[in-house]
């Protein structure tokens, strides 16, 4: 059977259409795309099938595999005592709920966890993290609304040693990437932490609303400058937007997504699942 | 800049006497992928562009001094055209309180929005009063009430048992009774973020507008959202019929393109920006500030 070595005008448009559409970006669109084109010169195809298998692969491709020093799974050993992960993001996003979550998955795995309120700047921050803290039977340290944000995840890690708990979760204020003095404040709390712990924070969670747009660049790449981020949460996915964000930024910042929201409740998280996601893109 | 990209693409033109299709075909691809990179809605932009030939091909761009700049400023006033104008009046009730329902998606920014209104009507002589209708988000009624007591205006909210009642729809009633006692002249509803899809809750808020009746109900989004925004916007649109969106976190860098793409689809003014964290960031939406934006 004689294999097709070019693909169609108007499949590459509604290819085009498609990723654009789920936020996937123009620039990334355009080199997938290219790479897809090259591909199929190469290697040529036979089926549609095959073309779609080879169009999924090239945007696999794209998205990081986790790192085995920043586990995904919560049974998996922990490579520090205690493993220290810290939470940061624009406002809004879901980084308040994702703690509660993930103190939840970590504490049904047998893992001990202690969370930190390190939002002490916007109302009620504290109450909420709180009650996610009750929600999945976990303690927290915290102190007054305006306290140093640092001082609280010092005094969160300090209490985590001497309880001997496994997994400390640090919250941290929700903050627009362009306020620079408020990404130097987050570059302060993450040195002291390592003051506490060397090596603290071990994992440094960059939470993304899935249905934002390109911008999300701009968040992943000011956010890395401050504190270096280890892995990508992608929450509301349990909405209509399809998250093609993380694709370029995965590849881009060499930053692998770590979990999904998919809900405003304890257990509406999921493990990342690189051919799941990359399959509903395609609906 | 896209001005230097269409100084590029439209180089090529000049002796070539008159612009055809063919020719700005390269020009109109770099306007659509502007927007596109501005996270405006994938149809609109292609719309948008489609008209932007439209005119480009009825006029003389090619022999103006600077075509690039021509053709951006061609793209602009028609953004600004499509933005609508500035204006941020609220439909006031002939008998008090005026009621103003806010809705929109979750972490939009709508608790914070609620305050900032509270805080703007205050300013202006007036006596709002706000509604804590979001029983499910964890501290909601306490964030907002942290921000009432901050500008000293009363909250709304119904606990029995030490527990917050379970029935947004009974609160807003109670509470639109409560403005009406307490002489308040404005009631601001502040609800749970929710699903477009979430059939339920979209229901719950749809409920909430048949309970009381809003004179004004305002659609809260994240300028940057991306192409999913005009998706949320239609579907609240449906159920809620609102009068006005409002856009925050403007205070960021997002080029904020559904803004146009939510203004073009579903054709409600946008009344307000946010941009701050703190009550007093909150400006009237100013069309040609949008448009420069999306520009980039
Ligand atoms: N549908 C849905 N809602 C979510 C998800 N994750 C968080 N939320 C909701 O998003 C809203 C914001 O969540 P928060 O956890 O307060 O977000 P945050 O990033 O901590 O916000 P700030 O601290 O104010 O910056 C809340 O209403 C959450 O219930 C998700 O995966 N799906
Ligand atoms: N920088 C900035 N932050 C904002 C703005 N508006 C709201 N925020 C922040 O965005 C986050 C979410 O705001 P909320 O008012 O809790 O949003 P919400 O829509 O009520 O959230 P839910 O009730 O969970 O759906 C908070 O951290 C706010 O301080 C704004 O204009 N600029
Ligand atoms: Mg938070
Ligand atoms: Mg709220």
């Amino acid at each position: 059977v004689r294999g097709k070595d070019s693909v169609d005008e108007e499949m590459l448009d509604d290819l085009e259409e498609l990723l654009v559409t789920s936020d996937v970006g123009v620039k990334t669109t355009v080199d997938i795309i290219r790479q897809v084109e090259d591909r199929v010169s190469r290697d040529k195809f036979v089926s549609i099938d095959d073309l779609n298998t080879l169009i999924k692969d090239e945007i696999t491709s794209l998205l990081l595999s986790d790192n085995p020093t920043q586990p995904i799974d919560f049974d998996a050993p922990l490579p520090n005592s205690p493993h220290v992960i810290m939470v940061v993001g624009v406002n809004g996003v879901g980084k308040t709920t994702t703690i509660g979550k993930l103190a939840s998955r970590y504490k049904a795995a047998g893992k001990s966890v202690m969370l930190g309120a390190a939002d002490t700047f916007r109302a009620a921050a504290t109450e909420q993290l709180d009650i996610w803290a009750e929600r999945a039977d976990v303690p927290i340290t915290k102190q007054g609304h305006g306290a140093d944000p640092a001082a609280v995840a010092y005094d969160t890690i300090a209490a985590a040693k001497s309880r001997n708990i496994d997994v400390v979760l640090i919250d941290t204020a929700g903050r627009l990437h362009t306020k620079g003095g408020l990404m130097d404040e987050l570059t302060k709390i993450k040195r002291v932490m390592d003051k506490q712990v060397v090596g603290a924070p071990h994992e440094v969670l960059l939470v993304l609303d899935a249905s934002t747009g390109q911008n999300a660049i701009r968040q992943a790449q000011e956010f890395t400058n401050a504190v270096d981020v280890t892995g990508l949460v992608l929450t509301k996915l349990d909405g209509t937007a399809k998250g093609g964000i993380v694709i370029g930024i995965s590849n881009e910042f060499r930053i692998p997504v770590k979990y999904i929201g998919v809900g405003e409740g304890i257990e509406d998280l999921q493990l990342f699942d690189r051919p799941r996601f990359v399959g509903a893109l395609f609906g | 800049s896209l001005s230097e990209k269409l100084e590029g693409a439209l180089q090529s033109l000049s002796g070539q006497g008159r612009i055809t299709e063919l020719n700005i075909a390269e020009s109109m691809r770099e306007i659509r992928r502007a927007l596109l990179d501005a996270d405006v809605n994938y149809q609109v932009a292609k719309d948008f562009t489609d008209r932007i030939k439209e005119q480009v091909l009825g006029q003389d761009v090619i022999n103006a001094v600077s075509p690039g700049q021509l053709l951006v400023k061609i793209v602009y006033d028609e953004l600004v055209h499509f933005l609508g104008e500035t204006q941020q009046d609220i439909t006031f009730s002939q008998n008090p309180p005026t009621v103003i329902l806010i809705a929109g998606l979750q972490g939009s920014g709508k608790t914070t929005f609620a305050g900032k209104l509270a805080n703007h009507f205050k300013g202006k002589g007036r006596s709002p009063m706000l509604a804590a209708a979001d029983v499910y988000r964890p501290a909601a009624v306490d964030q907002l009430k942290t921000l009432a007591d901050s500008i000293e205006v009363p909250v709304y909210s119904l606990e029995e048992n030490g527990q917050i009642v379970q029935d947004p729809v009974r609160i807003a009633r109670e509470a639109v009774k409560a403005a009406r006692e307490q002489a308040r002249d404005i009631l601001i509803i502040d609800t749970a973020g929710r699903l477009h899809v979430d059939d339920k809750m979209m229901t719950e808020v749809a409920d909430i507008k048949s309970a009381v009746s809003p004179d004004e109900i305002l659609f809260v989004v994240d300028a940057m959202t991306g192409q999913d925004a005009v998706n949320t916007a239609v579907e609240f649109n449906q159920r809620l019929n609102f009068d006005g969106v409002v856009l925050t976190k403007l205070d960021g860098d997002t080029r904020g393109g559904a803004a146009l793409s939510i203004r073009t689809v579903v054709e409600k003014p946008i009344k307000f920006a946010s941009t701050g964290e703190k009550l007093d960031a909150l400006t009237p939406f100013y069309p040609e500030r949008m448009a420069q934006r999306i520009l980039g």
